[in-house]
């Protein structure tokens, strides 16, 4: 009976256990302990691993850490991982392709970073060169676009392939949806769009009353065509495996 | 995106990130990339983490810089990676995203909400990359 007893508490708590393993939005331990060097990225970007691999298992003069992820992380932009990383992926609304990247040093603690950079292809070397040759962090757009250029990096360049352009198009053709926008006119559509000053929780009616009374009967005509006000599941964001951060 | 994390023979850890963002983006959005804290953060006290996904809600929360500091405070990667993804999901319930964390023994894990991950593994123990599966 105690057997018994022993058995049924043990496949409840091996039955129990697994559903907080699934409950607990997949939190997965793996062993692995004390083998370096490693290696980790997101996703299955084997290439980039072992680019970073070779460097940093080097034998005798071994890459360091740093040089080991820009290895890395470069080689996901020349091959441009899943249409995430590096040129030609991820049109924004004007259909263009910028890049954002990051490379952080542990040991000091230091940072260098680039934001929508335009007209780069090497997201990441442009990253370490800030953290190399200033005491910034982070460095934006054209600006880092100049800085990268002046430190002897390839560009200006178009950061397009016919891939992202064909990408933007149809987006075009299907009213520009979806898209980041809220509280805007007109949603349903491609811009200009215009703010509607709305206190957040508001019901679609009151959106019409303040489009009237602000725009007088203009928008009038423009009810009859209901997607005016109503984007394409407002909240259903489209981040997948193909389109993330 | 890309984050990675390397721990080399010195024990030394770097990370770094690398993406061209989201797709039909207002001009001028950033992700949460090139924001440390967010997307990749590294300590050689305590190990590194990297994470991918919706930038726009994740850069609010420094997953990141939360699992270096969980970890510090003597939490398993697992465990620290978990919390990271539940503080945000508690906010989000409809967010998309995944972290991983790696202490300064190796030890690793995964977490994520909202999609299934995958993140890439190489260690001196390895013949090649092993890929690890996360499901939500």
């Amino acid at each position: 009976r105690r057997s018994y007893a022993r058995l049924l508490l043990g496949l409840l708590l091996l039955r129990f256990g697994g559903c907080l393993e699934a409950a607990d939005h997949g939190g997965r331990a793996e062993e692995g302990g004390g083998v370096f060097p490693v290696v980790v990225s997101t996703w299955p970007f084997r290439e980039a691993v072992r680019a970073a691999w070779e460097v940093v298992s080097a034998s005798g003069a071994a890459g360091s850490a740093v040089d080991a992820v820009v290895a890395g992380c470069s080689a996901c932009e020349v091959l441009r991982c899943d249409g995430t990383v590096g040129p030609g992926g991820s049109p924004d609304e004007n259909g263009e392709t910028t890049l954002d990247a990051l490379i952080m040093d542990g040991t000091t603690m230091e940072i260098g970073a680039v934001a929508a950079m335009r007209y780069i292809k090497d997201g990441i070397k442009a990253a370490k060169l800030v953290m190399d040759h200033t005491e910034h962090t982070l460095l934006v757009g054209e600006k880092a676009t100049s800085f990268a250029i002046s430190m002897g990096l390839a560009g200006p360049a178009d950061l397009s392939s016919p891939e992202s352009i064909e990408k933007w198009t149809i987006w075009r053709q299907n009213h520009c949806q979806p898209n980041f926008w809220k509280n805007v006119v007109p949603a349903g559509n491609c811009g200009p769009y215009h703010p509607i000053d709305v206190p957040s929780g508001e019901s679609k009616a009151s959106v019409k009353h303040v489009l009237k009374r602000t725009q007088g009967e203009i928008c009038q005509g423009l009810f009859e065509h209901d997607n005016f006000l109503e984007p394409v599941n407002p909240h259903l964001k489209s981040i997948n495996r193909h389109n993330h951060d | 995106t890309i984050s990675m994390a390397v721990i080399d023979k010195m024990g030394h850890v770097s990370v770094g990130t690398s993406t061209n963002g989201a797709t039909f983006k207002v001009p001028g959005r950033v992700g949460d990339a090139p924001i440390p804290g967010s997307s990749a953060y590294a300590d050689d006290e305590v190990g590194a983490c990297g994470a991918t996904g919706d930038g726009d809600i994740m850069m609010r929360f420094l997953p990141c810089y939360q699992v270096i500091e969980s970890m510090r405070q003597g939490m398993e990667p697992r465990n620290a990676a978990m919390d990271a993804i539940l503080r945000i999901a508690r906010k989000y319930p409809d967010f998309v995203g995944a972290v991983f964390a790696i202490n300064k023994k190796g030890v690793h894990a995964g977490a994520c909400h909202g999609w299934t991950f995958q993140y890439s593994l190489r260690n001196s123990s390895m013949q090649d990359v092993e890929v690890i599966t996360v499901a939500p």
